[in-house]
Formats: structure tokens, C-alpha cells, sequence
């Protein structure tokens, strides 16, 4: 979903 | 995922493992920071809030719970473990880590990505996890003398985020809009403050003498 930033790294 | 950040984790992992294994057999933590593992285990508290909710993948989530299990066990250990729990240095390890949440939470509160509540929380495990190394270098200052296992660790953890920088270059060069101005800062804070323990582990393991740092 466009509104959360995804944070992809540990 | 790039050679670089695999390096990083997989020696973020080793920094945990090599603790875990001094703890677990040796049954000591001496010249170990439970302020620092305190600290840790509220970094991965916070930065891992999304472990349920947004899946990346199976190593993510199995890295995440990794980190969680062991900072969470380290503490657990130093605590509440007989044997353990003897060998911490109370009277040493006196840094007030209150300090230094505060100002991380404060950071957060003021500069994220999204004024979420998420987003802090996630701020704030980078500012934290910046600084959280503090009390455990405090300590290895006053204790004078460093054992290998304990020098090792603090190696380890200093070095995973130094593949992390690298990390971020090549992302930043290979991967368009990746710009994440908070990470890097305070990855890069973070780092330099190893730098002088960086100095005094290379020049001890080049003499082939043992670590101790100045007063």
C-alpha cells in the first residue's frame, strides 16, 4: 500500500 | 540484497553469536555492557515492529527474529542467570542509557520519514542503535584488560556497519529514488564511533599484543 514506507534492510 | 549488506549481516550475526557463545560456555560476562545489550535489545524492539505485519522475506523475518531472540536472551542471561549474572561488572557499567533514549526519542519525534507512529519508532532504532555501543566502550576503557571474545564482539558490531556504508553506496548508485538520509547518518555516525576502538584493536592485533585501550 502506497501510504507505509517499506524498510527492506535489518 | 547486495554482497555488501549479506557481509553486514552476516557479521552483525557473528558479533551475536560470538557473545552468545562466550556467555553460554563460559558462563561470564565480564567486560561486557548490559547498558549496551539492554540498549540493543530496545533497538530491535522497535525497529522490528513490522516482523508481523509486512512481510519482505524469509531471511528478513528470520534474521528479525534471530536479532530479537538473542539481544532479548543476552539481557535475560546477565540478569537473571546465577552464574552469569555474578560475572557483570555493576559497579563499572554505571552509563546512564537514559540519556541517551531520550535524545534519540526526542530526534525521532522531530526528524522521520512519515510522522508515524512506526516511522519514529523506526527513527529512533537508528539514532539509538548509533549510539547504543556507548556504555559498552565506556566499560572497556575502565576495565583494562579486554579478552579476546569481548574484543572480538565489539570488532564484529563495529564492522557490520561499516559493510552497511558500502551497502548504501551501491544501493544509492544502482537503485533509483533510493535515498534514505536518516539510515545513512546515522549509519555513518555510528561507525566513526568504533574509529578509534578500530585503531587500537588493528595495532594490537599488528604488535601481537594484547588490546587495552588508553585510559
Amino acid at each position: 500500500s502506497p501510504g507505509i514506507i517499506l524498510h527492506d534492510e535489518l | 540484497m547486495n554482497i555488501f549488506r549479506l557481509a553486514g549481516d552476516m557479521t552483525h550475526l557473528m558479533s551475536v553469536l560470538v557473545l552468545l557463545l562466550k556467555i553460554h560456555t563460559i558462563k561470564s560476562c565480564a567486560g561486557i555492557s548490559l547498558k549496551t545489550q539492554e540498549l540493543y535489545a530496545l533497538v530491535f524492539a522497535t525497529r522490528y515492529l513490522d516482523i508481523f505485519t509486512d512481510f519482505i522475506s524469509v531471511y528478513n523475518t528470520i534474521m528479525k527474529l534471530i536479532f530479537l531472540g538473542s539481544s532479548f536472551s543476552i539481557v535475560w542471561y546477565m540478569r537473571r542467570h546465577k552464574l552469569v549474572r555474578r560475572s557483570y561488572d555493576k559497579e563499572q557499567d554505571t552509563f546512564r542509557h537514559f540519556f541517551l533514549v531520550l535524545p534519540c526519542l526526542l530526534l525521532a519525534l522531530v526528524m522521520n520519514e512519515k510522522f508515524t507512529f512506526k516511522e519514529v519508532m523506526w527513527a529512533f532504532s537508528l539514532y539509538l542503535e548509533a549510539v547504543a555501543i556507548l556504555p559498552q566502550l565506556v566499560l572497556l576503557q575502565r576495565t583494562k584488560n579486554i579478552d579476546n571474545l569481548t574484543g572480538q564482539y565489539v570488532f564484529l558490531l563495529g564492522a557490520y556497519r561499516a559493510f552497511y556504508i558500502f551497502n548504501w553506496i551501491y544501493r544509492y548508485f544502482t537503485e533509483p529514488h533510493y535515498v534514505h538520509w536518516i539510515t545513512w547518518i546515522s549509519g555513518l555516525v555510528q561507525t566513526l564511533l568504533y574509529a578509534d576502538f578500530f585503531y587500537y584493536y588493528f595495532n594490537s592485533w599488528k604488535n601481537n599484543v594484547k588490546l587495552h585501550l588508553p585510559a
